[in-house]
């Protein structure tokens, strides 16, 4: 049997309903399932097999396939040169400071050398936190003075970690909103300094259309290596995480899924996937 | 103040003196696209959908009005029933508690709103029961400081709820009182058990849900637990300064039957506005 738009159209309807109440943005809902529409008309299917299972199959496949295929910091870290250098990008309040902390910590685990930098001289009890943080982990923190030039911390970090052979230097940085011209060319100019090997963005997984917009921002204003959802334990879906993806076009490495030092987990699509889809 | 693709709908029933249910279904599916793409939730999307398709059939235009200028107008109005209920902000002796997800902008919103305080004339202060986040004490306080506002709080302790008890206690002569709690959601049992608990302690005048402007579906289940736990009576919505449109914000005035107090638009303590319904449903379309 070929396959009609017509018989697929309510199936579609249907999955478009479970992708929007989701969180995966209108943009990216539209694009994917207009992919998967123009994938299956005019193809075959068997007598037996329904045009919803058939549907729902393409989408699985899709999904996979936006989702990526994670990334392995471990394997990176253990084949790069020493120090990988790590700069943790995002807009305020995604959960930057405890996914830093949360990553050292993670590291620390697997048997890498950690020091951070307190990339934050700006905001009020921002170096404080940090300093918490990493005194809870064992780790190093590089620190300024409040209101200092946030590049000179991470300048300084990366030569400690040279000059005492750590393996991996995380910059934590100041929340900032995409529409901020002179905030974005700071951290522009805090990348020049540091150079890093990744880029990592961090924003939370139950952020919704506005996920798209500024995901775009920073990838095109700073760039992105891969991405860190946190706070996927407010019974989020994930949604977000095709929307990012989808986006940016680059492997998601974490899941933030609580505010302890453990509560983070590699991404598998997988996962998500069976989560929107059942 | 409609975006462009909603202006192109409403041209499809200008010229028309019966109301064309084709044009309206078009121009329904257009006010759909712009508000689930400004996190509007899908179910309140639906009832605003089929409310205006309704109306612009049953009722007829009022004498004088072009079919465009009445299905403009229950448009208008129907976007206007999301906005919840007009709240005011009195000037009286009132204790304020804040709560919302982790992130939302509370302890910001907090320095905010003692600000807004302050500047009408009030003695405020403002309380710390914010026991688990590294450095909240020290960054309320510091906003504080900005400010000259006293802030209450007690380092090293972990009784959030016996803080709260002794601040308003020793606070008992300043007008408004603000209380910053720590970020918590809707599947942290510990956590809703212990903002009950504030509030029954707190005997707070205003419970208010501070929401990231950006918070998308999840917005309706999480403000319906708030809700559920300590009768929320009004919205901020933080960060609209960032492109965010503030749809989920609707779903936690729907779910709170409030509305929207406040909108907190950057990182100083200057930046807090009250609620403009007719700026925000512009936002909201464009
Ligand atoms: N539930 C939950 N909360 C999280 C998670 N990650 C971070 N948080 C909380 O989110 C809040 C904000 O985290 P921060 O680390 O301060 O976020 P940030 O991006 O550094 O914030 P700014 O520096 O102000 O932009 C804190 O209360 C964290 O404990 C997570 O995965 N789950
Ligand atoms: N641009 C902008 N940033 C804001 C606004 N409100 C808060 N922020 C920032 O958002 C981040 C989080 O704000 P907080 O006040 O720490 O949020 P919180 O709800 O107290 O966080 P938790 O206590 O961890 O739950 C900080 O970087 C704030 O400076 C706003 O209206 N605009
Ligand atoms: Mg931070
Ligand atoms: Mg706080």
């Amino acid at each position: 049997l070929v396959v009609g738009e017509k018989e697929i159209r309510a199936p579609l309807q249907e999955l478009e309903m479970v992708l929007l109440e989701n969180d995966v943005a209108l943009p990216v809902t539209d694009e994917i399932l207009r992919a998967v529409r123009e994938r299956l008309v005019g193809t075959h299917r068997r007598v037996g097999e329904s045009p919803d299972l058939l549907v729902r199959k393409a989408l699985r496949e899709s999904l996979l396939q936006v989702l990526g295929k994670g990334f392995d910091l471990l394997e990176y870290c253990n084949g790069h040169k020493k120090p990988v250098r790590i700069l943790f990008t995002g807009v305020n309040g995604t959960g930057k400071t405890t996914t830093v902390a949360k990553v050292g910590h993670y590291l620390k685990e697997h048997g890498c050398s950690v020091v951070i930098a307190s990339g934050d001289t700006f905001r009020a009890g921002a170096l404080e936190q940090l300093a918490i943080h990493a005194e809870r982990v064992g780790i190093r923190v590089i620190q300024h003075q409040q209101g200092g030039d946030p590049s000179a911390v991470l300048y300084d970090a990366v030569e400690y970690a040279g000059a005492h052979g750590v393996d991996v230097v995380l910059a934590d940085s100041a929340g900032r909103f995409h529409n901020r011209v002179n905030l974005m060319n700071q951290l522009e100019k805090m990348k020049r300094v540091m150079d890093p090997d990744l880029v990592v963005y961090v924003d939370e997984a139950v952020a919704g259309n506005d996920a798209v917009i500024r995901a775009q921002e920073f990838a095109e204003l700073v760039g992105t290596d891969a991405v860190i959802l946190t706070k996927a334990d407010m019974d989020s879906r994930g949604g977000a995480a095709v929307s990012v993806a989808h986006t940016v076009g680059k492997p998601i490495m974490f899941l933030g899924t609580g505010q302890g030092y453990s509560d983070i987990l590699p991404f598998t699509p997988e996962l998500v996937v069976s989560e929107l889809l059942g | 103040h409609l975006g462009a693709s909603l202006k192109d709908a409403l041209k499809k029933l200008a010229g028309k003196t019966v109301v064309d249910r084709a044009a309206v279904e078009e121009l329904v599916r257009d006010l759909q696209r712009a508000l689930l793409g400004a996190d509007v939730n899908v179910r309140l999307v639906k009832g605003l959908s089929e409310a205006i398709r309704t109306r612009s059939v049953d009722e007829q235009p009022p004498k004088g009005m072009s079919v465009r200028e009445h299905v403009l107008r229950i448009v208008y109005q129907e976007l206007i029933r999301l906005m919840g209920s007009t709240t005011d902000v009195s000037l009286q002796h009132q204790r304020i508690l804040l709560a919302g997800l982790q992130g939302s902008g509370k302890t910001t919103t907090t320095a905010k709103l003692a600000r807004y305080f302050q500047r009408k004339g009030m003695k405020v202060a403002v309380i710390c029961a914010d026991t688990f986040r590294p450095g909240a004490l020290d960054q309320l306080s510091t906003l504080c400081q900005q400010i000259g506002v006293t802030c209450y709080g007690e380092p090293g302790k972990e009784d959030a709820v016996a803080i709260v008890k002794k601040g308003l206690a020793k606070l008992s002569g300043t007008e408004v009182v603000i209380i910053d709690t720590q970020g918590r959601h809707a599947l942290e049992k510990t956590l809703i058990d212990e903002i009950i608990q504030i509030n029954t302690v707190s005997k707070a005048d205003h419970r208010w849900l501070v929401i990231d402007a950006a918070l998308g579906q999840q917005a309706s289940e999480q403000a319906r637990r708030f809700h559920e736990a300590i009768d929320i009576d009004g919205v901020i919505i933080t960060k609209m300064d960032g492109t965010a449109k503030g749809g989920g914000a609707l779903s936690a005035v729907s779910e709170t039957r409030s509305g929207i107090v406040f909108i907190g638009a950057g990182e100083t303590i200057e930046d807090l506005e009250r609620f403009d319904p007719d700026s925000f449903i512009s936002r909201l379309l464009g």
